[in-house]
């Protein structure tokens, strides 16, 4: 399930993958 | 100094990521456990609020207690 996912870690220096490019 | 003009200039994605870079600091010095999660959540908000938060340590401050709130619950 996606839920056991969310939310999303940012982590500094890497790209930022929990936002999708629209 | 992260203006709405180059965030304008970037990609959705890009623009996160900048967001991002200034907001995790400023979280992990409020909530050091969880600030990964927490910033990750906070993106997820629109741009024009997290550039307020960025200049406005009182309302960076409540949401990262909601977000943390939030977080508690879900981890539930």
């Amino acid at each position: 399930s996606s839920s056991v996912n969310w939310p999303p870690e940012f982590r500094p220096g890497e790209p930022w993958k929990g936002y999708p490019n629209i | 100094d992260l203006k709405a003009t180059v965030l304008s200039a970037a990609s959705p994605g890009e623009q996160k990521e900048m967001l991002g870079e200034r907001l995790f600091p400023l979280v992990q010095a409020i909530q050091p456990t969880m600030s990964n999660k927490i910033t990750g959540m906070l993106l997820e908000l629109e741009n024009s609020e997290l550039l307020h938060m960025l200049e406005s340590p009182e309302s960076l401050r409540s949401m990262v207690e909601e977000a943390v709130e939030v977080l508690q619950a879900h981890q539930a």
